[in-house]
């Protein structure tokens, strides 16, 4: 469902340039869990946003369902990113003057849902923040923002998830229900793509992909058994 | 150096409050090492910023070098925030419209540092960053930001370090490497405490104090062999 081809990112710089991606070559297949493991700064959140159409490779290809992404209009984009692919980000990006129902709802919006109020709240509630529905995002503890990142990009169900390290910020207790929660999803059929620096994370998906200096060094295939 | 009696933080939200900190009592040695664990949301970084001086208690007491802080002018607690305590924030702040080495720089700005360039240039290299001097705050990944936030919380080489989750955004051996770093300066004599969910992070202090619901329930002391 996911092709990178030979996919490179140069970010220019000064009159240098950082070559963060440098010829990156991965697929996953429909209903895959893969982790992403790699140094700070290895170029796993720029991968991440490339698999997320967030941005574009400088050159080689990303075939999503065997459609060539940049070849896309603005539309298609913007809708694969609304229905298609659910992002967790690494510094969440919630709107700072919605309150936390309103941001997990604005994917339902978009998608013309009839019961958003209720599926926010369904989603917030699973991730122990029922009680926190109204409050603006700089009202929230760093974990508790992560959180409504997370339940954000749950909302329209995609069924492909790609998360940024979505446990950083939260105590063991909370991550391991977020770790369920998403394998859940797996369960039910979701592709997910999930950067971590935690191995007990890692251990928890088939596939752990290592990156290092913006390519794919070494894959770790896991058996559960 | 550190004494909180009965401290409490309320903060109002809509017509109710949410009461972040509820009696926390906590004293801290001079050169003590101490680790605040706890879940997501039960008022680590509110705490953390009470002892900074960026916040006060809603009632209660902060001595700070036997001090009284409530009765603190500005301009004394803005010299606290500059050269007596460093904060390594669990969203790093770093100012968006200056370089990775110009933010670092700042606190050697205010305290007048003589040498401003080699100091801040020297942390940098020290976290892995010698290579990102030029690069603005949104040029970098997450990890990067974060191990900035910790060289410019140390500039000044403060007597007291304050870490809202230091190692959160990087992968382990970085971490470690920033570890080893606080451990040398608890060596050389400085006070931390540094707020983190991850259990090795914790066991390498002397004291870990564990928060929930606003306050201190328990607290473990490490004997290191
Ligand atoms: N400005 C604010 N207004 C209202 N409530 C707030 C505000 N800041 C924090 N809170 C609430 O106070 C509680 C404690 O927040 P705090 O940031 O101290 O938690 P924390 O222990 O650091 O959590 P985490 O591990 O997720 O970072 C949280 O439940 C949060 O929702
Ligand atoms: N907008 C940008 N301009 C210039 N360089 C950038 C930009 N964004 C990222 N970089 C650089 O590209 C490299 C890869 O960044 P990326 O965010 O993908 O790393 P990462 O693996 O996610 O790291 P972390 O684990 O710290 O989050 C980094 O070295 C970073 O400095
Ligand atoms: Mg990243
Ligand atoms: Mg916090």
């Amino acid at each position: 469902v996911i092709s990178l081809d030979d996919v490179r990112k140069d970010y220019p710089i000064g009159t240098g340039v950082v070559q963060a991606l440098r010829g990156v070559n991965l697929e996953v297949s429909p209903n895959e869990y893969v982790a992403v493991m790699g140094p700070s700064g290895s170029g796993k959140s720029t991968m991440l946003h490339i698999l997320g159409c967030l941005d574009t490779p400088s050159s080689g290809s990303y075939r999503l369902d065997g459609v060539e992404v940049s070849g896309m209009s603005e539309i298609e984009l913007a809708s694969i990113r609304n229905r298609k692919v659910g992002f967790i980000f690494q510094s969440y990006n919630l709107l700072p003057r919605m309150t936390v129902q309103q941001n997990v709802e604005v994917p339902l919006v978009f998608s013309g849902h009839s019961d958003r109020s209720r599926v926010a709240q369904r989603l917030l509630t699973y991730v122990g923040l029922g009680h926190r529905l109204d409050h603006r995002p700089n009202q929230l503890s760093g974990g508790e923002q992560q959180r409504v990142a997370i339940a954000r990009a749950l909302a329209n169900s995609p069924s492909i998830i790609l998360a940024d390290e979505p446990t950083g910020s939260v105590d063991s207790l909370t991550g391991q229900k977020i770790m369920a929660l998403l394998g859940a999803l797996h369960k039910e059929g979701h592709t997910i793509v999930i950067v971590t620096h935690d191995e007990t994370v890692a251990r928890q998906t088939e596939r752990i992909i290592r990156i290092r200096d913006g390519q794919i060094k070494k894959e770790d295939l896991i058996v559960h058994l």
